[in-house]
């Protein structure tokens, strides 16, 4: 069983690292190779791969194949050519055995060469890098340089099964930030015969680059192939540990290596087209490569590992380190997961040593859960519809049930006006919130969600039974012009996961010294054990003699340690599943700082955003009773109450109505829009907007006539004047009599000129015509006409000329 | 921007039950050629049409659009070009 350790240096001690056992390869790019270098003293970077830890270990990838679905692979590169295995590739596009790719002077189909440079580049040989499982057999499938279809992707994902391990795609859907797509019947089919009877019944690994749109906003939910439980979805993170700029996340990502990220940090080094190295190869195209080959050094370890063996063991080796998110928390199995990382950064090392001594995983069971069908929801503007599943894991027919969970899949039909408002996120009973979709900017489409489904990762481990919390949320933007609500027509949880505890199978020998005399051992304890005890044994009947725990375990300062279900109020549980006290403040939390409570003790308040705990709200805060949360009031609001109502604004605010907005200097007014003070129009002293038509009060030398400011009244108006009280005189200008074209004050009897048809007579405007013969509508009907004043229409005037002449 | 359009290929995938020769006769009386089995899927097939539109927005309609009728294919799609990027 033993296995060789890769050949050292051969070259001068100036060249070897600082540690004595430390390997070294003269291929020309290996010292600027940082991620494999990480645990010496001048690479050093901050969390480890552990590479050259498998790699120590004897596991380099031999006698696995991967083989690489792009646009091609340089099989006569010098670096890849030893490795190279035609039984793992084909040329789909030209349907022949060669997957060359195909020159053009834009060098376009580098992307296949690039990645399989990471995975299996061979060692020692001067050229370029090392790849990850540099003794790995490694292929190519051509099959992007031409038209993509479902067929096109199924020959390439089912490309002889028995004979290649794993396979790694770079590629996917548009990340346009508005794309909704995924694999269609042929490439499904693909998956699931892949994963049943791939490698002779042990399942075909699936490795897929996750979505590279995060500048476009886009959400690697709405990428099928990600979205699958048969891939393993993976992410990137700069060598800093920052998201890198083209990240996207969702709940579906299972893990993370390191690729390319801002101008500082270090690059990804790999093998390019025309027989080059490069190091440009960027995003989580130079990832899922890394991922493949970290794969194939445990298929190594252990070949008869099933395709979900793999995702278990990445699941438990895979960790935070220094990854950078504000989402990190720890499911109820113990796990730290976050939607950029999933459960964090590669560990080889530690996927090897779980390989060696890893027993299969009990099969898996799948229960449908379906959970609202009958009733259409209706999905308001800003607006949240939350719907509760009380979910049996399928407990009532063994072959379907499932206790422990591995992947959770949302299956969903929402239509809705504008897809990109939406936001879904799913809580499971023990509490471990899913984003299975985030608000994308750019997506306006009106298609909706037609069985799509979204799938978590996050509850790994945890139990399936319980209330299982759907919210939906509508955020319209402002880009859309209809506030038509959505709909929720259907959904149902689709939980995969085993009916017995995954691990329980997993055998660890007890170590028995020869040298020790035997009565230098205690008595063996063959009682029955606590129930909080794992399958490891007791020492004793109680929950303080397990030899390991099956759930946590607390441990007190006499170094004893004790088992228990679930973590007391007042403590959290760590990723070696120790419950750690609080702080002093805190009933429950995620960590022991104070600004990691999720709860407050009583007599406290958790502050929202913060996760500190308080006596009292801040200003800018408000006591939300129902929670016992203090939750900020609206923007620019110094003081709210209980209802958040706004009752003092921040400096330089004023409260109108109740909202806050800026005060502005009298001559401007406040630009909501753009958020500033800008200036009236100039015949404005105050207003309330851009115009003319806007102002509030008019300007020096400004006269108000109805609701313009002007300089001189407009004909058909004359100029009054108003003392107030305090006794100002306002001057403003007024609309003459209906009788008058123009006039001098109020009243008939103040006309300056008429309308036609009129002439003024002492101030006052009366009819001018010359009656002819009297109408026969003279006389009561007449008087009426005149009496109110209807005169001035032109036919009621020829009619009853006579009387509309009469003064008076 | 990119055609959101579908667009077509004179490629169809059909599921055949009865093995390769079924798929042989069945292609040749429409019209079609059988360019083997996809991938390692069991009973499913590549036909290829060469007198319908290589590329199109609109699906083929024709005397080969009759292949769904016959008994023995249970299951037939035009293929579509799908929009994938480089990662």
């Amino acid at each position: 069983d033993y296995k060789p350790v890769p050949p050292l240096s051969q070259t001068s001690p100036a060249q070897n690292s600082v540690a004595q056992n430390n390997i070294f390869y003269n291929d020309a790019k290996w010292s600027s190779m940082w991620y494999i270098h990480c645990s010496d003293d001048v690479h050093n970077c901050q969390s480890d791969m552990n590479i050259m830890g498998a790699w120590k270990r004897g596991y380099t990838g031999k006698d696995v194949v991967v083989t690489i679905l792009d646009d091609g692979i340089e099989r006569t590169h010098p670096d890849l050519s030893q490795n190279y295995d035609p039984q793992a590739s084909y040329d789909v596009n030209s349907n022949d055995l060669d997957p060359m790719p195909r020159y053009d002077a834009t060098n376009e189909n580098k992307h296949g060469t690039r990645c399989a440079g990471e995975v299996a580049a061979a060692a020692n040989n001067s050229h370029c890098i090392v790849g990850i499982a540099y003794n790995a057999r490694i292929g190519g499938v051509r099959m992007l340089d031409g038209d993509v279809t479902d067929m096109v992707e199924a020959r390439s994902l089912s490309l002889n099964p028995q004979h290649i391990d794993i396979y790694s795609a770079s590629w996917g859907p548009d990340d346009d930030g508005k794309t909704v797509d995924g694999p269609a019947t042929l490439a499904r089919q693909a998956f699931e015969n892949g994963i049943r009877m791939g490698r002779k019944g042990r399942g075909s690994v699936f490795v897929w680059a996750s979505g590279n749109g995060g500048r476009s906003r886009d959400h690697c939910s709405c990428d099928g192939y990600t979205n699958s439980i048969y891939t393993i979805s993976i992410s990137s993170t700069a060598e800093s540990g920052r998201k890198p700029w083209y990240l996207e996340e969702c709940s579906s990502t299972l893990t993370t290596t390191y690729s390319s990220g801002e101008n500082y940090d270090r690059k990804i080094i790999t093998t390019d087209l025309r027989h080059r190295c490069t190091d440009s190869h960027t995003g989580t195209s130079a990832s899922a490569p890394m991922a493949a080959a970290i794969i194939a050094l445990a298929l190594e370890a252990n070949p008869s590992l099933t395709w979900r063996d793999v995702q278990h063991i990445i699941v438990k080796t895979s960790r935070a380190g220094h990854l950078s998110a504000s989402d990190w928390k720890t499911n109820a199995a113990g796990y730290n997961v976050s939607h950029l990382y999933g459960f964090g950064l590669m560990d080889a090392e530690a996927m090897v040593k779980e390989a060696e001594q890893w027993k299969q995983v009990p099969a898996q069971h799948v229960c449908v859960e379906t959970a609202d069908r009958q009733i259409s929801r209706t999905i308001r503007p800003e607006h949240l519809v939350r719907s509760v599943y009380k979910a049996t894991g399928c407990s009532d027919n063994a072959n379907l049930k499932v206790i422990y969970l591995e992947h959770v899949v949302v299956r969903i039909t929402i239509t809705h006006p504008r897809r990109g408002d939406l936001s879904i996120n799913l809580t499971s009973p023990s509490g471990t919130k899913s984003q299975l979709l985030a608000n994308r900017l750019f997506d306006h489409s009106m298609e909706g969600f037609k069985n799509w489904e979204f799938m978590t990762t996050h509850c790994w481990g945890e139990k399936a039974a319980g209330d299982w919390i759907l919210e939906i949320y509508d955020t319209p933007s402002q880009l859309r012009s209809q506030k038509v609500p959505g709909k929720l027509k259907e959904w149902s949880l689709v939980l995969y996961g085993t009916s017995v505890h995954p691990y329980s199978t997993q055998q660890k020998d007890r170590f028995i010294d020869p040298l020790q005399p035997e009565d230098e051992f205690t008595e063996e304890y063959n009682g029955p054990c606590d129930t909080e005890c794992n399958e490891n044994g007791c020492e004793g009947p109680g929950p303080h003699h397990c030899i390991n725990c099956l759930h946590y375990f607390l441990k007190f300062k006499n170094n004893t340690r004790m088992c228990v279900s679930e973590c007391p109020s007042g403590f959290f549980r760590d990723d070696r599943k120790r419950c750690k006290k609080c702080s002093s403040m805190c009933e429950t939390c995620v960590g022991s700082r104070s600004d990691q409570c999720m709860s407050c003790r009583t007599g406290y308040h958790l502050i929202e955003g913060s996760n500190t705990c308080a006596v009292s709200c801040a200003d800018g805060f408000y006591l939300d009773s129902d929670s016992n949360i203090c939750r900020r009031c609206q923007e620019n609001c110094r003081r709210c109450s209980a209802s958040n109502v706004c009752t003092e604004c921040k400096p330089g605010m004023s409260l109108q109505g109740h909202k806050c907005q800026m005060t502005c200097n009298p001559g401007t007014y406040f630009n909501g829009h753009r958020r500033t003070c800008e200036l009236c129009h100039r015949a404005c002293a105050t207003c309330a907007g851009t115009g003319i038509e806007a102002c509030t009060k008019c300007a020096d030398g400004y006269l108000l006539e109805d609701w313009r400011c002007v300089l001189t009244c407009s004909p058909g108006y004359y100029l009054s004047e108003l003392t107030s009280d305090n006794g100002q005189v306002q001057r403003f200008c007024k609309k003459c009599d209906n009788s008058c074209f123009e006039c001098l004050g109020p009243g008939e009897l103040n006309c300056s000129s008429c309308n036609s048809g009129y002439n003024l007579e002492a101030g006052t405007c009366v009819v001018s015509t010359v009656c002819k013969d009297e109408s026969w509508a003279e006389g009561g009907f007449c008087v009426l006409v005149k009496k109110n004043n209807l005169c001035q229409r032109r036919v009621l005037q020829q009619l009853c000329c006579r009387t509309c002449s009469q003064k008076g | 921007p990119p055609c959101k359009a579908r667009l077509y290929t004179n490629h169809w995938a059909v599921r055949i039950a009865g093995g390769p020769e079924v798929a042989d006769r069945i292609a040749e009386k429409y019209g079609y050629r059988n360019m083997g089995q996809i991938g390692d899927l069991k009973d499913h097939y590549h036909f290829f049409h060469s007198r319908t539109i290589k590329r199109s927005t609109l699906s083929s309609r024709g005397r080969h659009s009759f292949i769904s009728m016959e008994p023995k294919v249970e299951w037939i799609e035009q293929q579509v070009v799908k929009r994938r990027i480089k990662r």
